[in-house]
């Protein structure tokens, strides 16, 4: 498992 | 639901309006689409894999490659994606949580600077599960895997541009420091052997870092765990390895050839070259080598993955009466044999691939030695990544490719090379207090300091 939601954070 | 590929077109506005999920081997998946950015409005919707922007394929990118790619492309021109609906594998991706998973191998030595960071030096594999921690470019996270490939501590570790930028300043540091000594007298100590281990420790790190430089690894190495292709060096070390190693090439020479040993430019002192070791792997056998503990580190470091044997004195009896019966016509002292392999133990059995106990009369120490390797050479070690794909026969020229390893050779130890008298049960055998030092090389303490 991994911790963060696994994606980008702003919008690219 | 559709999986027929898809083109899409727009004018990228100041940003595509898109956050990405997955990464790697699993894919690029659309997360989430910006309302009424040009890709909402182009019909892209989350769970869409993308497989090409213009001329890019993404289709084993990891995610961050794939933020800085859509990134980089300027405002105001047209992009096309090709796309596919893949929401069944975008649903198990976001459950299992898994995207970016790959392994890769460190070239330079890192001082972790936040709490969560991870340190690491040249050579350290990591598990890479994140290329954005938190949403954000600059750091993966990861998890370090120990020797026996178990998985360890797991943090944070600079991303590949900081990790350029690191490993140029390192070097830049190194060359202006004067860490990397020169002259007789520096050459004297490197070759009067390595004291202490933690100078042993930097010794190697220097080392090593030469050996980054001048085989220009990248910061980052992609590596991935199979089977070694060619028959890999074996180095014995203890009380009884030069024994060991006639035996091996005598007995069974169509699987074993001792790797000669030349003068080094200049020196008294012999070197094995790295070009001798590749040329009996290719002959498909084990070059069996009497090197330094550094020069293992080195020949780790340089992917060949040399099984490292520990013979393991029980007694100092015991091993001379060994020596007796196998060498009889050897002066080496049992005492010194004995002493060096105690301190080998204390400060280099991180190096040891196995430990062979020397107890009992008869040959399993042999058989033992011999199944160790017929053994580790079935065991994985990590490869290059862009080396797997290739066939067999052409890889061991990659193994030692002349950009990468241009002058390489390897220390030897001195053991092979100088027999001294037996001054078993003598006091004061010792000299050039080398009684005191954790580690030293016998032949070479027998010089005169300049």
């Amino acid at each position: 498992s991994k911790s963060g939601d696994g994606k980008n954070s702003v919008w690219i | 639901y559709s999986a027929e590929p898809r083109v899409v077109q727009f004018v990228k506005a100041k940003s595509v309006g898109l956050r990405l999920a997955g990464g790697n081997d699993v894919g690029i998946f659309v997360s989430s689409v910006q309302e009424g950015s040009p890709a909402d409005s182009q019909g892209v919707r989350e769970g869409d894999q993308i497989l090409q922007v213009n001329d890019t394929s993404f289709q084993h990118l990891t995610r961050e490659e794939a933020v800085e790619h859509l990134m980089a492309l300027p405002p105001g021109e047209e992009v096309t994606l090709w796309t596919q609906s893949k929401q069944d594998i975008y649903r198990k991706m976001v459950s299992s949580n898994v995207g970016d998973s790959f392994y890769i191998r460190t070239h330079f030595d890192f001082e972790k600077d936040t709490p969560s960071g991870l340190s690491f030096v040249r050579g350290d594999v990591f598990h890479v599960l994140d290329t954005m921690y938190r949403g954000r470019l600059g750091s993966w996270l990861a998890v370090r895997v120990g020797r026996d490939l178990q998985e360890q501590d797991r943090g944070i570790i600079p991303n590949h541009s900081r990790a350029e930028q690191i490993a140029s300043l390192e070097s830049v540091l190194k060359a202006t420091s004067g860490a990397n000594p020169s002259g007789a007298r520096a050459e004297f100590w490197k070759l009067r052997g390595l004291r202490g281990a933690k100078k042993m420790l930097r010794k190697s790190r220097e080392d090593l870092s030469a050996l980054t430089k001048q085989g220009r690894y990248p910061p980052y190495e992609r590596v991935v765990l199979k089977e070694a292709n060619f028959k890999r060096p074996v180095v014995i070390l203890g009380p009884i390895a030069d024994i060991a190693v006639q035996k091996l090439s005598r007995e069974l020479p169509e699987l074993f050839e001792i790797a000669p040993s030349v003068p080094r430019d200049g020196t008294s002192s012999k070197v094995i070259k790295l070009d001798s070791v590749r040329q009996i792997a290719e002959k498909g056998k084990h070059a069996l080598l009497d090197i330094t503990p550094s020069a293992v580190e080195r020949l780790n470091y340089v992917q060949y993955y040399p099984v490292v044997v520990f013979c393991e004195p029980e007694s100092r009896p015991g091993v001379k009466a060994m020596r007796q019966w196998l060498a009889p016509d050897s002066r080496k002292s049992s005492r010194r044999l004995c002493a060096q392999a105690n301190k080998m133990k204390k400060y280099c059995s991180h190096l040891f691939t196995a430990t062979v106990h020397l107890s009992g009369s008869g040959n399993a120490w042999f058989q033992e030695i011999q199944d160790i390797i017929r053994t580790q050479q079935s065991q994985p070690v990590w490869t290059t990544a862009e080396q797997a794909d290739v066939a067999p026969e052409d890889s061991l020229d990659l193994l030692n490719p002349p950009s990468r390893v241009a002058s390489g050779y390897l220390t030897c130890d001195s053991r092979a090379n100088s027999d001294y008298d037996d001054t078993d049960g003598e006091a004061s055998a010792y000299t050039d207090g080398e009684a005191e030092d954790p580690y030293d090389q016998p032949g070479l303490a027998r010089s005169s300091e300049p």
